[in-house]
């Protein structure tokens, strides 16, 4: 564990915590992406299967069942009991296309064709493109609550922390991963458009709007 | 073929 993947940890932590915050004190998830939430429960769905085969650590165990369990925390206060408040007119993304792409290639490119490792690289994968739903959804509507703004930019920060987690343990460690480094390329790129209006607008009190 | 390391991240 060093000092960028704890922060990486924590980053995503509380961007979750941010995201059920707000849904629970507005009583509503608008401008939330549901899509993008079913997404993040199927990846770290898929992921954490190894809590059953695998014992890391507490820290890791503990963990993983926080984002397993926030993950469909989340969809049910979307799709149940906040669901009129959920905006599906505007989250019209089509998951499957991100969804079979993500299969095929976890079932190409993986380190080990078994069932545990091609769910884990998939869930890899997917999480690369998860937020584009979001992301969509955020362009669509052409504006973000600045609370929204708040839970993406430490979404985002996460991955982009982890990038500087592989970079030291590739030095400290000798050690790499191709597969999540490569994905996790993919995912902070996402973010750097988002990334430079958070900075420029909403972190001098502006509301995150696009230019029409 | 690569050993496979267990996945010790998140």
């Amino acid at each position: 564990m060093n000092i960028f993947r704890l922060f990486g940890d924590l980053s995503h932590l509380l961007a979750i915590i941010i995201l059920l915050l707000k849904i629970w004190k507005t009583r509503s998830c608008a401008g939330i992406s549901g899509k993008s939430q079913i997404l993040f429960a199927i990846v770290y769905t898929s992921r954490y299967l190894d809590l059953m085969t695998t014992y890391i650590s507490a820290y890791n165990t503990f963990m993983k069942i926080v984002f397993v369990a926030t993950s469909y925390a989340t969809v049910f206060l979307m799709y149940m009991k906040f669901k009129a408040t959920y905006d599906r007119n505007h989250d019209t993304f089509r998951i499957e296309f991100l969804i079979v792409p993500a299969v095929i290639l976890a079932l190409v490119i993986n380190q080990e064709f078994t069932v545990l490792e091609v769910l884990w690289t998939f869930s890899i994968y997917l999480e690369s493109v998860a937020i584009l739903p979001q992301l969509f959804l955020v362009s669509k509507t052409g504006e973000a609550e600045s609370i929204t703004s708040h839970y993406l930019f430490a979404l985002g920060s996460y991955r982009a922390l982890y990038l500087l987690n592989w970079v030291y343990r590739y030095y400290a460690e000798d050690h790499y991963d191709l597969i999540a480094i490569v994905a996790g390329l993919v995912q902070t790129v996402l973010y750097c458009d988002f990334f430079y209006l958070y900075i420029t607008k909403v972190l001098k009190g502006k509301k995150l709007q696009l230019p029409a | 073929v690569p050993e496979v390391e267990e996945h010790d991240e998140l």
